[in-house]
């Protein structure tokens, strides 16, 4: 049987908004030793995703980017908890990307796949 | 038949020195569109990682840490070109990490795998 994104994502999603500032999602990924924050709305609708790649950009301009609008990428790639993880996987793959937020039937995110998640695949062989 | 790291790695090797400034890394980074630099010694040999949630720290503490050799990690995981893919994959998993220098005998990195590489295990199914 094919597994599915919902048998390996992380049900635990730690997001942003995007008038936040910069500063305060690197804290929050420092925190939550992670790479990706997705940016939700006030109604929380995904509006972006944000990285620890975008936030270099910071590093490099000098404090003139100031808000996570500045650095997020709007058009996001995404996964629902029923697509095959191998669809997924190749998403990640073919994109350069090593997260797609996990989003229902209203668009509401419900999970976050990382491409470290695809380790769980192979079980405990040790 | 298991397939080995070999198989899925990527052969071109970005990396920096330790003395460098983060900013460099960040550049580099970017530039690279990668997470990950390995961080090599005069001689070649691999002395730490670097990564984008590394530089994310520059940006949280303003400006007090300058070089590579300030963030970096000095206990890398590895692993090698012989390796199964899949005791690879759950050494990500297992420690929450992206990407692993793969190195030969002499301690020399000839290749990446970043968990984004795994997606290629799973072929062409369209
Ligand atoms: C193209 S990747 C290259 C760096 C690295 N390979 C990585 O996985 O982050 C970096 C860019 O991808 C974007 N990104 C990450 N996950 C994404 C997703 N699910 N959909 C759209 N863009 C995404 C980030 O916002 C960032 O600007
Ligand atoms: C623990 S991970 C957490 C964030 C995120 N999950 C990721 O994959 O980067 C971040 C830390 O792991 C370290 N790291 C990344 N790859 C590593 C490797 N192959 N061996 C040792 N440390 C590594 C980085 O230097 C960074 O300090």
């Amino acid at each position: 049987v094919t597994p599915r994104v919902r048998d390996i994502m992380n049900r635990q999603v730690i997001s942003i908004t995007e008038d936040e500032e910069i500063r305060v999602a690197a804290k929050r990924l420092l925190k939550d030793e992670t790479n990706h924050l997705p940016v939700l709305d006030g109604s929380g609708a995904l509006v972006g995703i944000i990285t620890t790649y975008d936030v270099s950009k910071a590093v490099v301009t000098d404090g003139k980017l100031r808000q996570v609008k500045d650095i997020m990428t709007r058009n996001v790639i995404k996964t629902t908890p029923d697509e095959p993880v191998d669809v997924a996987a190749q998403k990640l793959e073919q994109n350069n990307i090593s997260a797609l937020p996990v989003v229902d039937a209203t668009n509401r995110v419900v999970g976050i796949l990382s491409a470290i998640d695809l380790g769980k695949l192979f079980g405990g062989r040790r």
